[in-house]
């Protein structure tokens, strides 16, 4: 969802 | 993920081993700012406090640990290695850097994608890493010979990001067709900050030249 999508990243 | 953001991972991690071998081979850190590597583990602490919680993949969990570990490194060095501090030249550091929390955290409060402490303290991190290299920038300007690696650390610093770029423009047109507008902005903001350093790195490398930046 929205927020674990936004966080894959460094 | 894509060859972009890996090349922009490998990138930011090479800065900052040819960072700490300079400092460790050395034994100095003179023309580093430690400002902007105090604001960098800020950046670190604030974005990654998921690591315990959120597991994204083997390959992001290490290199958050290397993140956090390496700038929590590089601060001790020039905080409190006998050698390294001592070469450490407060007066050049100038810049006021604990002034880019505050607007940083309010921003991050007004615009962030959902309210909660570890979104908004994510989005933080990407605000602050933004401005995290004006402290080094602006001592680079005022010391009269940059060295080598501190050129070249400040060269890979700048492209990581410049490389995210490529990957948010690859992931967007190719993957999943999502806006993410704070990391965007933030990165571009970033990167841009870097645009007249990178000018005057190519255009000493090109001319064999010694790396000077005007005033």
């Amino acid at each position: 969802d929205k927020d674990e999508d936004q966080h894959d990243e460094l | 993920m894509n060859l972009f953001r890996l090349a922009g991972d490998m990138t930011h991690l090479f800065s900052i081993i040819v960072l700490l071998l300079k400092i460790h081979a050395t034994k100095s850190c003179s023309g580093i700012s430690l400002k902007t590597q105090e604001l960098y583990v800020i950046v670190f602490l604030t974005r990654y406090l998921d690591l315990f919680t959120r597991f994204v993949s083997l390959y992001n969990t290490v290199m958050k640990i290397v993140f956090i570990g390496t700038s929590f490194a590089i601060v001790w060095y020039m905080r409190y290695h006998k050698v390294v501090k001592q070469t450490y030249n407060k007066d050049e550091d100038t810049f006021k850097h604990y002034f880019l929390l505050l607007p940083c955290f309010v921003l991050a409060l007004l615009l962030h994608n959902e309210f909660t402490t570890m979104d908004v303290l994510w989005t933080f991190s990407l605000y602050l890493e933004a401005v995290a290299i004006l402290p080094q920038l602006v001592l680079l300007q005022q010391s009269r010979n940059i060295d080598n690696l501190t050129g070249n650390y400040v060269f890979f610093l700048g492209a990581y990001r410049g490389l995210y770029v490529l990957n948010w423009i690859y992931r967007y047109f190719l993957q999943d067709h999502r806006a993410r507008w704070i990391p965007w902005i933030s990165g571009l903001v970033q990167t841009a900050l870097y645009a007249d350093f990178f000018y005057y790195y190519i255009l000493s490398w090109k001319k064999h030249e010694k790396l000077k930046l005007p005033a």
